[in-house]
């Protein structure tokens, strides 16, 4: 474990609390792309099966359980729960996310580290997280205006995939030169998509303006 | 082997 992993699961874990706070408190899900949360838990559970397997420490398996249950916990509120449903966009949330899924599954059976079931399941995992925000950041260009508690939930997200490429650096330098293309790739991929959402969130935090997203 | 201590990150 070095520090940058660290900061960045719990940057993960603080955008995680941020958005259940925001669902919770304003018991609204109004600019929350539930196609998102809907591709993160199949990440958590695709990848995290290994939960009951093996384990590793107290620390991973506290931070699975965590995780899959709070990407659980907020798409059963985006479905289920009467007063939060009511204000989820759907004619907004349009992305097709079937084919983000379809098409990680296929990346994954071609580009794995060994064809066998948990690391097929891994792959899948770590290319469907690289696009899962996209069917979020479409949402957030569409509502143009972004509500600053969805804003601060990118931005962790964003800061958490940022601190994990630092951590692959510095593992690489110190625990000998292990090259891991799948998950250095989909990182940067990943890290990429937030890019522009970076961008205009710092001009926006610069010059003072609530956060407009160009159409 | 290298794909093991990929699994070690969450």
């Amino acid at each position: 474990m070095n520090a940058f992993r660290f900061l960045g699961d719990m940057t993960h874990l603080f955008s995680v609390l941020v958005l259940l706070l925001k669902i919770y408190a304003t018991k609204s899900c109004s600019g929350v792309s539930r196609k998102t949360q809907e591709l993160y838990m199949v990440v958590f559970v695709a990848r995290y099966m290994d939960l009951f397997t093996d384990y590793i420490s107290l620390y991973n398996s506290v931070m699975k359980v965590v995780f899959i249950t709070s990407s659980a916990a907020i798409v059963w509120c985006m479905r289920r729960h009467p007063q939060v449903r009511r204000t989820y966009d759907r004619d907004q949330d349009t992305f097709r996310h079937v084919v983000l899924v379809a098409a990680s599954f296929v990346l994954a059976l071609i580009f794995n580290e060994r064809f066998t079931f948990r690391e097929i399941c891994w792959a899948f995992s770590i290319y469907l997280e690289a696009v899962a925000i996209l069917p979020q950041l479409v949402l957030l260009q569409r509502s143009r205006n972004v509500d600053n508690l969805t804003g601060q939930y990118v931005l962790f997200l964003g800061a958490y995939r940022a601190f994990y490429i630092l951590n692959w650096i510095y593992r690489y330098f110190t625990e000998g030169h292990t090259s891991r293309w799948i998950p250095w790739i989909a990182g940067l991929v990943q890290t990429a998509l937030y890019a522009d959402f970076f961008y205009y969130y710092f001009l926006s935090w610069k010059n003072n303006v609530k956060l407009e997203l160009p159409a | 082997a290298a794909s093991d201590n990929a699994k070690d990150e969450l």
